[in-house]
């Protein structure tokens, strides 16, 4: 086994469920919690007790995607939940499931929330993920334990427990509570649905790039990525659009463009030949509205940014870009104009963004221009690539010889060689 | 088989957040070296009760892609003692 390096003060602890899963009944899911936390207690001097109130010391709750705890949730499969080490600080004790989940007891579908529960509690205690062979802390889901009151925690975990809290003493608690009195039956067959196909952030081409509250945001098919002000990729994973940006069509399969509007803030998103303005991550009424609102008589935008030395939105399409005046709310005469006037930068570009650092930066495919402060001519040495500088993708790495040469004209050599190297 | 770069590129991501590789530090431009990305599918396939190849595997791929915890096998990532000293 292996310790976190902090424990409970106490030995009393409270726990409550503040959020349920759709897949299990409330009494269920807080009949398995209580006896998730009994198989801890039951090996330690360690005694639990549910409380209604506010402030409990082990507080479950069922969320999904991302939800401002560094740990993102990442839909059905992959990461199933994770739990807060004691300590100070508010989030002691906070354990947390995927809703995304399909949860279910003692049965070869879904998602044994019991199981996982006992694994989640034992960080809720302290212990750290463990590789001993049988271990209830392996940190990989090991399917149903079985029938609730029966389970009893493997030794390792036995010695983790007493070690941190000492054994149980002699006059045992109240019994683990009673099964649930029904199994859960799946409603709609096997729940067993493989990861979803995320893009690849290293390889894949990005349909629109954004700067949204100083933060870039990458946006691939019905996902997006966030870049920190710091460069700091906010996760490795990508989260889903239908999750933080509430009101797109779910049927939705990309986006075009993504702005944040100059005069009011608000986040303007295209795709096609329609738009929607968003106020924080919710939808406005009455949208989606067409993009001749703007004076645009195209069938759709490459990109869309607002430049921060005019404060002017500028819309992409093709080798044409236009200059609109949120304001007066009109677009600028003498537009569209040719692309090329933005010096070293090749047509059909995929966005565009304004960042914090002054400078203008154009994407497409996997490549981008950076244009300093204000100029209209790309920086020199320019195109870059989009995974290695933003992406924190690894750099491909050199093909390895097949066989060890011995010396220089003693043998053939058989390498692999770059095409074309000679 | 030699992992595709998928993989490659997947497989360090995810030795990365279960804190077997130390987080990109966005102040430098170290890379990470063959070595050390050896050395950490091995301690990987150690905890996992795979053969500590170092070699990232099929095994390995798929043990990769199985339903988790979120939190980190490596509680003492590198990245935080790197900050601890900074300051």
């Amino acid at each position: 086994y292996a310790v976190s390096g902090s424990v409970w003060q106490k030995s009393h602890l409270t726990w409550r469920v503040d959020s349920f899963p759709v897949s299990l009944s409330q009494e269920t899911t807080r009949q398995l919690i209580g006896s998730a936390l009994y198989t801890w207690s039951r090996e330690s001097n360690l005694h639990f007790e549910e409380t209604r109130a506010g402030g409990a010391d082990i507080r479950v709750s069922f969320v999904q995607g991302s939800h401002d705890d560094g740990y993102p949730f990442d839909g059905p499969g992959g990461t199933l939940g994770h739990a807060f080490f004691p300590g100070v600080g508010s989030s002691a004790g906070a354990t947390h499931m995927d809703a995304d989940e399909s949860w279910t007891y003692n049965v070869a579908e879904g998602t044994d929330l019991f199981a996982v529960a006992v694994h989640e509690f034992g960080h809720s205690l302290g212990l750290s993920h463990s590789s001993a062979e049988n271990s209830i802390m392996k940190p990989y889901y090991q399917g149903t334990v079985g029938e609730h009151r029966r389970y009893r925690l493997p030794p390792d975990d036995v010695q983790g427990i007493q070690a941190l809290y000492g054994k149980r003493s002699a006059h045992p608690g109240a019994d683990a509570p009673p099964a649930p009195t029904q199994r859960y039956i799946p409603p709609r067959g096997p729940t067993y649905r493989p990861r979803l196909p995320f893009p690849d952030r290293c390889s894949t081409h990005f349909d629109a790039v954004a700067n949204i509250r100083g933060e870039v945001f990458f946006f691939k098919s019905r996902y997006f990525w966030r870049v920190q002000a710091t460069r700091q990729l906010v996760s490795l994973n990508p989260a889903h659009l239908g999750n933080f940006w509430l009101g797109l069509p779910p049927d939705l399969t990309r986006v075009d463009a993504v702005y944040e509007r100059a005069n009011d803030s608000k986040i303007v998103f295209i795709a096609g030949g329609n738009y929607w303005v968003f106020k924080d991550t919710l939808v406005e009424p009455g949208y989606p509205r067409p993009l001749t609102d703007f004076g645009l008589n195209t069938d759709g935008v490459d990109g869309a940014f607002v430049w921060k030395h005019n404060k002017k939105t500028y819309f992409f399409r093709h080798n044409r870009y236009w200059r609109f005046d949120e304001r007066q709310g009109r677009m600028d005469p003498g537009y569209p104009r040719d692309s090329n006037l933005w010096l070293g930068l090749p047509s059909d570009v995929d966005d565009v963004i304004s960042w914090t650092d002054g400078h203008t930066y154009f994407f497409k495919g996997p490549q981008y221009w950076k244009f300093q402060d204000g100029q209209v001519e790309a920086d020199p040495g320019y195109p870059h690539s989009i995974a290695l500088n933003w992406m924190y993708c690894a750099a491909a790495a050199p093909p390895e010889p097949t066989q060890e040469p011995e010396g220089r004209g003693q043998r053939d050599c058989n390498c692999q060689c770059p095409a074309g190297s000679g | 088989s030699r992992p595709s770069a998928r993989d490659l590129s997947s497989g360090m991501d995810w030795l990365t957040r279960y804190g077997y590789l130390p987080p990109p530090d966005p102040y430098s431009a170290q890379q990470q070296t063959l070595d050390g990305l050896r050395d950490a599918v091995k301690t990987m396939q150690r905890f996992a009760g795979l053969r500590p190849t170092g070699i990232l595997d099929d095994d390995t791929i798929a043990m990769m892609h199985k339903p988790r915890c979120s939190l980190p096998d490596i509680i003492l990532a590198s990245g935080y003692q790197r900050h601890r000293r900074k300051r």
